[in-house]
């Protein structure tokens, strides 16, 4: 009778992405034996820093262990998946090794409760811790979606409080036969949950017990959890399912029997949950690089950033003329060189200049367009030639053969009539100044006259006349 | 290690395998 709430938004917390730890290494593992009510529980509570690249949700077997409804023990699928720490996970169908509630493993949407209401513990893309209940529609979020995220039954401490009675409101235990639910709750058994503390390190808690017999219960479990600093939590698979592996091999007591009774064998469980070394983020780098100690290393000289996700071809960024890839500027038509900072050389066009002009004459041609207009020289005669050649209309153009003859009878003509008419001037020159002469001879053997020219243009002034009067005219008529 | 198959009897179910919840 459980409904299912596809859209909207449900009770959940978010812890946001914690800045890391300067020199915080691999997951801390401590082992402990507590007392609960005068019974000595054995158990392992583990911390992982930078959950994002050191925690996965895995399906049994691996990958589309999900879809085959595979069961396989923890020590298997964590050994094949490189785990330093690893516990059972979800729940799931014992008869048909169904996955039961949401599974997103590493990134990959594996399984959906169709929004049924039970504990839900992720992590999203950008590192944000998600505890709490959520709808079908935050859980199948594309913005920020979840890479790692599975189910569990009751949440135990809602920021820093316990939170096992709401849950029980929440998680549709009112339609079950009487008090299977509550007994749940409150039985003792081998136990497992999964949360996170103040510093944002996972934090993954395990004891050993057995149901009704060994064990804790969800209340003192959850108190164990507050007193370590556990700031939110959900209850997994426990009883016959709890298991917790070291370095990919068993390092609890299951309480199942095998099929010899006297011993206690590990049972074939659904999910995981993985503690590994840092992983890149994306595992794969995005493809354009490889992932060495949780850090990317980009290949080639232009892929940057932390996921080889961003694309550098240097300051000049192309010159605005290009657009850069992952072998460097790809150069829009018209220009070349390592930043598109060059146009194309003379005679060549189009996308990196690899196109040849086709043009008359070898004349150039614009470096965009190929077309064959004045395309711009770099120096004025080779521009002034390029005009000469490839401006003459193609009427006026001659076979090359014929315009040098034509230039060089041309030129020859020119040049003669220069010298012709530069003989003539020289001669009409030399006449001319022979001529003059013998007339200035001529001239100066003669009298001659000197007019003041104040007479020639006009009455002398009275004082000019006075002067004249009392001196001699010191000219000759 | 070969520890063989378990008998899966130490089962501890928040809800009861009598009837599965009917999803309204």
């Amino acid at each position: 009778d459980c409904t299912r709430v596809r859209a909207g938004s449900r009770e959940h917390e978010s812890w946001p992405l914690s800045p890391v730890t300067p020199g915080a290494r691999g997951p801390t593992v401590r082992t402990f034996v507590s007392h609960f009510e005068h019974r000595a529980v054995a158990g392992h509570l583990t911390r992982a820093a930078e959950p994002l690249r050191t925690f996965s949700v895995l399906e049994p077997g691996g990958s589309g262990g999900c879809a085959s409804r595979r069961r396989t023990t923890v020590e298997e699928t964590a050994r094949a998946a490189g785990c330093s720490v690893a516990q059972n996970g979800g729940f799931f169908r014992m008869d048909t090794g169904e996955c039961l509630g949401n599974v997103v493993s590493d990134g990959r949407r594996v399984s959906s409760a169709g929004g049924l209401q039970n504990a839900q513990f992720g992590i999203r893309r950008d590192g944000t811790l998600v505890t709490g209940y959520l709808s079908e529609e935050e859980v199948l979020d594309t913005e920020n979606p979840f890479v790692q995220l599975l189910s569990g039954v009751v949440w135990l401490i809602r920021n820093g409080s316990i939170y096992i009675n709401e849950s029980q409101a929440a998680e549709c235990n009112e339609t079950q036969e009487t008090g299977s639910f509550s007994k749940f709750v409150n039985v003792i058994s081998a136990r497992t949950a999964v949360g996170h503390d103040r510093k944002g390190r996972l934090v993954l808690f395990h004891v050993d017990g057995q149901t009704e017999q060994r064990g804790i219960n969800l209340w003192e479990m959850a108190e164990f959890l507050l007193k370590q600093d556990v700031v939110n939590a959900i209850n997994l698979d426990g009883g016959g399912s709890a298991t917790f592996v070291l370095n990919g091999t068993l390092a609890s007591y299951p309480s199942d029997h095998c099929q010899d009774n006297m011993w206690r064998c590990p049972r074939r469980v659904s999910t995981v949950v993985c503690l590994h070394e840092p992983r890149c983020q994306p595992p794969d780098c995005n493809g354009h690089g490889t992932c060495v100690e949780g850090h990317c290393q980009c290949s080639g000289h232009f892929w940057q950033g932390a996921a080889c996700d961003e694309l550098d071809c240097g300051p000049a960024n192309c010159s605005q003329h290009g657009l850069c890839t992952e072998t460097g500027c790809h150069c829009e038509a018209g220009w070349t060189g390592s930043n598109c900072s060059e146009e194309c050389p003379l005679g060549w066009y189009g996308p990196g200049c690899q196109s040849p002009c086709k043009c008359e004459h070898q004349c150039p041609c614009d470096p965009q367009t190929g077309n064959c207009s004045l395309a711009r020289a770099p120096t004025l005669t080779s521009i002034l030639s390029q005009v000469k050649q490839c401006l003459l209309p193609p009427e006026a153009t001659l076979k090359a053969g014929e315009l040098s003859l034509f230039t060089r009878t041309t030129w020859l003509a020119l040049t003669l009539a220069l010298v012709f008419l530069l003989l003539i001037s020289a001669a009409a020159n030399v006449s001319l100044f022979l001529g003059s002469r013998t007339e200035r001879r001529r001239h100066l053997d003669g009298a001659y006259v000197y007019h003041p020219l104040q007479e020639m243009n006009g009455e002398l002034l009275a004082s000019e006349k006075e002067q004249l009067g009392d001196t001699c005219n010191p000219f000759k008529d | 290690l070969g520890s063989g198959s378990s008998r899966d009897d130490d089962l501890l179910l928040p809800y009861s395998r009598a009837r599965p919840r009917s999803v309204r």
